[in-house]
């Protein structure tokens, strides 16, 4: 998955 | 974002404020890991590459930073201001053992075949393991200050409120992230002996913690 969120996670 | 992340957050830095504090106040890092301190500067450098592709937030863009310049400021101390501290003798765990399965498995288990998703797997796995050192150097030495094991306390406690945190995720917004969640559950896994210790030595009984 490229899901933008993962890199909203610290 | 929820109340299981922001607490994850606060707690992850909360460990690592209260590392570098514990340093500098007592211009000693002994009985401290460097060896997992450089693998933990390892992981936000290869994760956090994503500051320069894209832009979440202030908050998320702050906190990468502030977690960026903490752990080589920690890093720094360890071995370049208080090195006559290092007990190297006892930071013996050999990190090539850890180095070279995380990079073969960022290599084979990741999202895509690129240097950014393979380096960004890479901090994921990483992550999971690289308290070892400093978990073996308790272990080898027989104690803990008791400030080290409140560091590690809220280190561990940052992974599992995340746990949380991904459950949450699941439920309200189908978001599933099958690489951090695994490696999340290792990751705290690693710290339940701990934890365990934590309880009924630290904070039951009085300051060290000492191994039986």
């Amino acid at each position: 998955s490229q899901d933008p969120l993962r890199h909203d996670e610290l | 974002m929820n109340i299981f992340r922001l607490a994850g957050d606060v707690s992850h830095l909360v460990a690592i404020i209260i590392l570098f504090l514990k340093i500098w106040k007592s211009k000693s890092c002994a009985g401290i890991s460097g060896k997992s301190q450089v693998l933990f500067a390892l992981v936000f450098t290869s994760r956090y590459l994503d500051l320069f592709t894209v832009f979440i937030s202030a908050y998320n863009t702050i906190m990468k930073l502030v977690f960026l310049v903490l752990s080589y400021a920690t890093v720094y101390l360890i071995y370049m201001r208080f090195r006559g501290s290092y007990d190297s003798e006892n930071d013996s765990f050999r990190v090539e053992f850890l180095l070279v399965p995380v990079t073969g498995l960022a290599f084979l288990e990741n999202y895509a075949f690129t240097p950014l998703e393979i380096l960004w797997t890479f901090s994921i796995f990483l992550e999971a393991v690289a308290i070892m050192p400093q978990l073996f150097m308790i272990t080898k030495t027989g104690e803990a200050e008791s400030i080290t094991t409140h560091y590690l306390f809220f280190l561990g406690l940052y992974r599992a409120l995340y746990l949380a945190n991904w459950v949450w995720r699941y439920h309200t917004e189908g978001f599933f992230d099958q690489i951090a969640v695994v490696s999340g559950v290792v990751q705290t896994i690693f710290y339940c002996d701990f934890f365990y210790l934590y309880v009924t030595r630290v904070l039951r009984g009085s300051g060290k913690m000492s191994l039986p």
